[in-house]
């Protein structure tokens, strides 16, 4: 564990803590997409299932635990709480995620670094996670100005991969034989969907005004 | 670490 990783995982924890705290104390999920949240649901279930198998340390478990209770629950929240499903923005968040799950998939199949069921599960879900921003930065375009939990929530979710990068770069330097070409590159791409947010963000940011 | 245990972050 180094300080890069340590910072990306608090942030992804924040992310998490951020838009759970939005959709339960103001019982609004305004702005956010679900279709985002359920590929990242996805993402969690294909990228913890050695969760049973192989055991990295107790934080590493108990990370794991609280990404998959809280990826489903905000999901449960969206689609079954009565209050919050009111405020789900239904007719704009369209993109055809379903659309991203197969490519991944293929594409798992075809690049890995071992064929095994939990090793293709696992990189299908690197790739799944690399593009399942999209539907969130598609209906955050078409809603154009949304409230600053949301906006707080995208761009902690976009910088934790962002540290994860400095992790690899550390890890490249300081452990022989560290190299993991699909992560780095499925991460890559990962945060640079974001580039073009977090240009709009640190403008607005700087503005002292909402993201728009 | 053998490859079994390479994924150790999250």
């Amino acid at each position: 564990m180094n300080i890069f990783r340590l910072a990306g995982d608090m942030t992804h924890l924040a992310s998490v803590l951020v838009l759970l705290l939005k959709i339960h104390t103001i019982k609004s999920c305004a702005g956010v997409s679900l279709r985002t949240q359920e590929l990242y649901a996805i993402v969690f279930a294909t990228r913890y299932l050695d969760i049973f198998t192989s055991f990295v340390s107790v934080y590493n478990t108990f990370m794991k635990l609280v990404f998959l209770g809280s990826s489903f629950s905000i999901v449960w929240y969206m689609r079954y709480h009565k209050a919050v499903h009111r405020t789900y923005d239904r007719e704009q968040d369209t993109f055809r995620h379903w659309f991203l799950v197969l490519p991944c998939l293929v594409l798992a199949l075809l690049i890995h670094e071992k064929f095994t069921f939990l090793e293709v599960l696992w990189t299908f879900s690197l790739y799944l996670e690399a593009v399942a921003i999209l539907p969130q930065l598609v209906l955050l375009q078409r809603t154009r100005n949304i409230d600053n939990l949301t906006g707080q929530y995208i761009f902690l979710l976009g910088g934790y991969r962002g540290l994860y990068i400095l992790n690899w770069i550390y890890r490249y330097f300081t452990e022989p034989h560290f190299v993991h070409w699909i992560t780095w590159i499925a991460g890559l791409v990962q945060t640079l969907l974001y580039a073009d947010f977090f240009y709009y963000y640190f403008l607005r940011f700087i503005g002292g005004r909402g993201v728009e | 670490k053998d490859d079994a245990a390479a994924h150790d972050e999250l």
